[in-house]
C-alpha cells in the first residue's frame, strides 16, 4: 500500500486571515459587527463574550447556546455582507 | 426587517446612481446590467426611480476597491467581507462599495463574455470542441496573434460560432486611454514592462500603458482578468502557471495541498518554492447582482434583518430565481410606500366606532346563556380572502377568528380552507364597536377579551362586562391601544402596545409589575409596528400590513409569509 505523507500546511503570503484561533476569529467578528464593544467599555470580558454570542445567534437564527460552537463558528466564517448587526 | 437609527431615508424618490470603476472580473456590460437589475429590485415595489448618471455626484456612488479603500472600513481579502454600504445621506453615505479581492460572477462561475468575433458578444461555452479536442478555458491554439478565444456553442468545428476573450491584448477598461488594448513592452519609471503590472499602485489593480511610454505619454488602462486569472493571493489577475512546483512536488491542475480550508490555489510561476507567487482559482464566484440588491437595501435605508430568506440577511447565498422576499418589501415600503406596484385589494373602510360614548366600567348584560347565538353571514359575496389585512386576529374555541371593520370570518383550525362568514361582529357580541383591535380567549375560563382603543369588554358567554379603561388594567397613557395579546400559560397574557408590552394575569385583571417592557428585547426580529399579534398553533404570531411573522417560542422568526395565503390558504 501506498503511505500518504503527512500534509504540510503552510501560511501563504498576503493572506489576510491567516491562521487566527477560534477566539480570534469570534473575538473580532462580535467587534466588527457590533455585538460587543471594544475592550474598556466591558466589565467582564467572558460574560461579555457568552451575551454577545447568544445575541449574535438569535440574530442570525442560530440555536442560542452563548457557546462557540461549530455553528457558530460555521457562520463566523461565512461570507456576508459588512455593515454591522448592531448598532453604528 | 429593521431601518438604520432614526429611520434614514432619502427625501426624495428620483434618485441617481454612478458606477466609478468596474471589476476586472466581469465586462463592463455585464456589471451595468447586474447594478440596474438590482435597482430594479427595490424600484419594482416602491414610488423610487433611479437614474444612472455618468459624471458628478450621485446619491449613491458605485465602487470597487480592496483592504483598506479610503473610507475607513477595509475589506478583508477574498471571501469573508463581499461588500458594504452606508445608509441614505450626503457624501459618503448611501454610497456602496465591492470588495474586488472577490471573484466576481453571476453566481454560478465565471462569465466570460467574448468581442468581436461572429458572437455577437455571447459567452463563451466551457466546455467546446475545436478540432476533435474538448477545452474548458479560453485558448489561443488556431491563432498566430496569441489572441485567446472560445467557442461560443459546444462545437466550434460544427457551428464556428465564435468570440475572442478577455485579454489586455484587445482591450482595458477604465483608465483614461478610451478602452485602447495595452502595449508591449511599455515603459514606466524608466523601466520596461512585458506584461500587467500593479507597480505604482497600492490598491493591486493590474495595469499597462497604452502607447510605448507612460513615462512621456501617461496614457494607460486597467487589464481585464482573463479566464484563467487568479483570485486574491498576491498574484490577483495573474494567470496560473501549469505545471509549478511546491514543496518540490510537480502540479499540472489547482490543489488544495498546504491548506486546511480545501480552497483551491494556484502558483502564477512556474515555481512556488522560489517565487511565493500564488493565487486561488476560479470558483463558483458571488453573484454581483444579488450583493448589490442587498447593498442598496442599506443605500436606501434597511439595515439588516434577522429573517434568513430575506435579503436583506448579512449572511450570503445563491438564490437562482431571485425573488424579493416580503420581509425585504415591508420593510422598503415601511419606508418609502408603495409605489405604482400591482393595486392593494379592495380594502373595507373602517366603520366609525358606534360605542364611543358609552360609559366606561358598566356592566350592560348579565344573561344566562353560556354562548352566543351562532351568527348567520350577512354577504356570503363579501370574501375574507379580498381583505389587505384583519384588525385583530385570534384563536377563539379552536376556530381562527379575523375581525375587520365590523365583520368577522371564521377558519377551522383543523379544517383549512373552510372559511365562513362574514358575520356581524354586532350579531354575535352586541356590546361591541366595529374596529377590534385585539382580542383573545383565556385558556382557563374560556372567557373572551376585546379591545378596542383605550377600552375592553370581557364576555363570558353572552354575558358582558364593560366597556372599561385599560388603565383600569394598570396600562398608563402610553398605550393608545392594545395592537396584540400572546396566551403565555395559564392565567398570563402579554397584550402589545408600540414598542412596548405588558403582562396580564388575567385573574386579578392587573399587568404584573416590571412591565411594561420593550418588545424589541424579547421579541427580536419582528416588527415593532405590528398592528396585531396573535398566538396561533403554539407560535407567535405578529402581523403587519398583509404579512405575518411567526415566531417560535424559543424566539426564532422562522418564517415570514402572508396571512392570506398561509393562514386563510386563501387560492
Amino acid at each position: 500500500p501506498l503511505h500518504s505523507k503527512p500534509q504540510a500546511v503552510i501560511t501563504f503570503p498576503g493572506e489576510l486571515v491567516s491562521n487566527r484561533t477560534d477566539l480570534q476569529l469570534a473575538e473580532s467578528y462580535l467587534l466588527r459587527f457590533g455585538y460587543t464593544e471594544s475592550e474598556g467599555k466591558t466589565r467582564s470580558r467572558h460574560v461579555s463574550m457568552g451575551k454577545a454570542l447568544r445575541r449574535m445567534q438569535k440574530q442570525l437564527g442560530l440555536e442560542e447556546t452563548g457557546e462557540l460552537d461549530a455553528s457558530t463558528l460555521d457562520a463566523m466564517r461565512a461570507p456576508r455582507c459588512g455593515v454591522p448587526d448592531v448598532g453604528r | 426587517f429593521l431601518t438604520f437609527e432614526g429611520d434614514l431615508k432619502w427625501d426624495h424618490n428620483d434618485l441617481t446612481y454612478r458606477v466609478l470603476n468596474y471589476s476586472p472580473d466581469l465586462d463592463a456590460s455585464v456589471i451595468d446590467d447586474a447594478f440596474a437589475r438590482a435597482f430594479k429590485v427595490w424600484s419594482d415595489v416602491t414610488p423610487l426611480t433611479f437614474s444612472r448618471l455618468q459624471s458628478g455626484e450621485a446619491d449613491i456612488m458605485i465602487q470597487f476597491g480592496t483592504q483598506e479603500h479610503g473610507d475607513g472600513y477595509p475589506f478583508d481579502g477574498k471571501d469573508g467581507l463581499l461588500a458594504h454600504a452606508f445608509p441614505p445621506g450626503k457624501g459618503v453615505q448611501g454610497d456602496a462599495h465591492f470588495d474586488d479581492d472577490e471573484f466576481w460572477t453571476l453566481g454560478t462561475g465565471i462569465v466570460v463574455k467574448t468581442s468581436y468575433g461572429n458572437a455577437n458578444g455571447a459567452a463563451c461555452h466551457f466546455p467546446f470542441t475545436f478540432e476533435g479536442q474538448s477545452y474548458s478555458t479560453c485558448i489561443s491554439e488556431g491563432r498566430s496573434d496569441g489572441l485567446p478565444w472560445c467557442a461560443t456553442t459546444p462545437n466550434y468545428d460544427t457551428d464556428k460560432v465564435y468570440g475572442f476573450c478577455p485579454s489586455e491584448l484587445l482591450y482595458t477598461y477604465d483608465g483614461n486611454s478610451d478602452g485602447a488594448k495595452c502595449v508591449f513592452p511599455f515603459i514606466f519609471d524608466g523601466k520596461s514592462y512585458d506584461a500587467c503590472t500593479t507597480d505604482g499602485r497600492s490598491d493591486g489593480y493590474r495595469w499597462c500603458g497604452t502607447t510605448a511610454s507612460f513615462d512621456q505619454d501617461k496614457k494607460y488602462g486597467f487589464c481585464p482578468n482573463r479566464d484563467t486569472a487568479v483570485i486574491g493571493g498576491n498574484s490577483q489577475g495573474d494567470p496560473c502557471v501549469f505545471p509549478f512546483t511546491f514543496l518540490s512536488q510537480t502540479y499540472s491542475a489547482c490543489t488544495s495541498e498546504g491548506r486546511q480550508d480545501g480552497k483551491l490555489w494556484c502558483a502564477t510561476t512556474s515555481n512556488y518554492d522560489t517565487d511565493h507567487k500564488w493565487g486561488f482559482c476560479p470558483d463558483q464566484g458571488y453573484s454581483l447582482f444579488l450583493v448589490a440588491a442587498h447593498e442598496f437595501g442599506h443605500s436606501l435605508g434597511l439595515d439588516h434583518s434577522s429573517v434568513r430568506e430575506a435579503l436583506m440577511y448579512p449572511m450570503y447565498s445563491y438564490i437562482k430565481d431571485f425573488h424579493l422576499h416580503p420581509d425585504d418589501v415591508s420593510g422598503i415600503q415601511f419606508l418609502y410606500g408603495r409605489g405604482s406596484g400591482p393595486a392593494p385589494t379592495t380594502q373595507a373602510p373602517d366603520i366609525p366606532d358606534q360605542a364611543t360614548t358609552q360609559a366606561e366600567d358598566t356592566t350592560t348584560t348579565e344573561g344566562d346563556s353560556p354562548l352566543p347565538t351562532e351568527p348567520s353571514p350577512v354577504d356570503p359575496s363579501s370574501d375574507a380572502c379580498k381583505m389587505n389585512s384583519f384588525d385583530a386576529i385570534t384563536e377563539i374555541n379552536g376556530e381562527l377568528h379575523f375581525f375587520k371593520s365590523g365583520n368577522y370570518w371564521k377558519s377551522s383550525v383543523s379544517r383549512k380552507g373552510a372559511i365562513q362568514g362574514p358575520f356581524r361582529i354586532s350579531a354575535t357580541w352586541p356590546a361591541l364597536p366595529a374596529l377590534i383591535d385585539t382580542a383573545f380567549q383565556d385558556v382557563l375560563t374560556k372567557k373572551l377579551f376585546f379591545f378596542s382603543g383605550r377600552r375592553f369588554w370581557v364576555y363570558t358567554g353572552s354575558s358582558v362586562v364593560g366597556p372599561r379603561g385599560i388603565e383600569k388594567l394598570g396600562i398608563g397613557k402610553e398605550a393608545e391601544r392594545i395592537s396584540g395579546a400572546l396566551q403565555r400559560g395559564r392565567g398570563k397574557v402579554l397584550l402589545f402596545s408600540g414598542e412596548k408590552y405588558w403582562r396580564l394575569d388575567v385573574k386579578v385583571q392587573k399587568v404584573d409589575k416590571g412591565y411594561p417592557r420593550l418588545t424589541d428585547d424579547t421579541f427580536a426580529g419582528v416588527p415593532l409596528n405590528a398592528h396585531d399579534v396573535f398566538l396561533y398553533q403554539g407560535k407567535y404570531h405578529f402581523c403587519m400590513d398583509r404579512f405575518y411573522w411567526r415566531m417560535t417560542p424559543r424566539y426564532q422568526v422562522e418564517q415570514v409569509g402572508y396571512v392570506k395565503y398561509d393562514i386563510l390558504n386563501c387560492p
